[in-house]
């Protein structure tokens, strides 16, 4: 398991941040949606380091943002079917 | 065109430098 903490972040430079958010993300993730996970990830850190880190201390926040993820996730694989399959 | 979303989104490997996307930080 993935544990990191506020200071752990504070330390280390902007793309470290991301790195290392990115091993938590994805560790937690893929406890709820393991096919997705690393799509999900990679969508997660597209968004501000500082809202992440709000999200590290605020469970309820991620659980928001992956569902967001997931359905423009979704949303965005079925559009390209329809354009596949026309 | 609309050839540019299929790769979207990037995928995190863990363990993998974590190259983000294109145009984030110059």
């Amino acid at each position: 398991k993935v544990s990191l903490t506020a200071s752990m972040l504070a330390s280390a430079s902007p793309q470290a941040q991301k790195q290392m958010l990115g091993e938590w993300l994805f560790s937690l993730i893929q406890t709820m949606h393991p096919a997705l996970a690393g799509k999900i990830t990679g969508m997660l850190l597209e968004i501000d380091t500082l809202e992440l880190r709000h999200m590290l201390e605020s469970p309820e926040c991620l659980h928001t943002k992956v569902d967001e993820a997931i359905a423009v996730l979704q949303a965005h694989q079925a559009k390209e079917t329809s354009q596949q399959a026309v | 065109n609309g050839s540019s979303s299929v790769n979207w989104p990037p995928e995190f490997r863990p363990g993998e430098p974590w190259k983000g996307y294109p145009n984030i930080d110059p």
